[in-house]
């Protein structure tokens, strides 16, 4: 009996760039009280809301396959950035983990 | 005296 003990999942949520912005704000990177980004918004109408797997919240953990860990914030931010704005590929692959 | 560690918090950047 009791509730499950929830373990904190690392999924790959995959972002079609199938709008002109992906639409989400990040918080944190190395240095600062949040080590990792986390997810603060979602816009409406943005490529991440499209997609329908992305959620406020959300730390993320990857971005193509590249780790944000030991990233400052400006580092991570740009990691993104360029992963939306390259056109060699027409998605992002995001690792995401929901805190416990 | 304990010593804390208080990290900044960070900025938020729209993408």
């Amino acid at each position: 009996t009791g509730s499950p003990v929830p373990v904190p999942t690392a999924t790959v949520v995959r972002v079609v760039k199938n709008a002109n912005t992906l639409g989400i704000a990040i918080e944190g990177g190395a240095n600062t009280r949040q080590p990792l980004p986390r997810i603060v918004t979602i816009q409406k109408g943005g490529s991440a809301h499209n997609c329908g797997q992305l959620k406020v919240g959300q730390v993320i953990l990857e971005v193509n396959g590249i780790s944000l860990r030991g990233r400052e914030h400006k580092d991570a931010a740009w990691i993104i950035a360029e992963a939306f704005k390259t056109k060699e590929k027409d998605h992002i692959d995001f690792l995401v983990v929901e805190p416990g | 005296r304990e010593k804390r560690l208080t990290l900044p918090p960070s900025e938020i950047t729209l993408l």
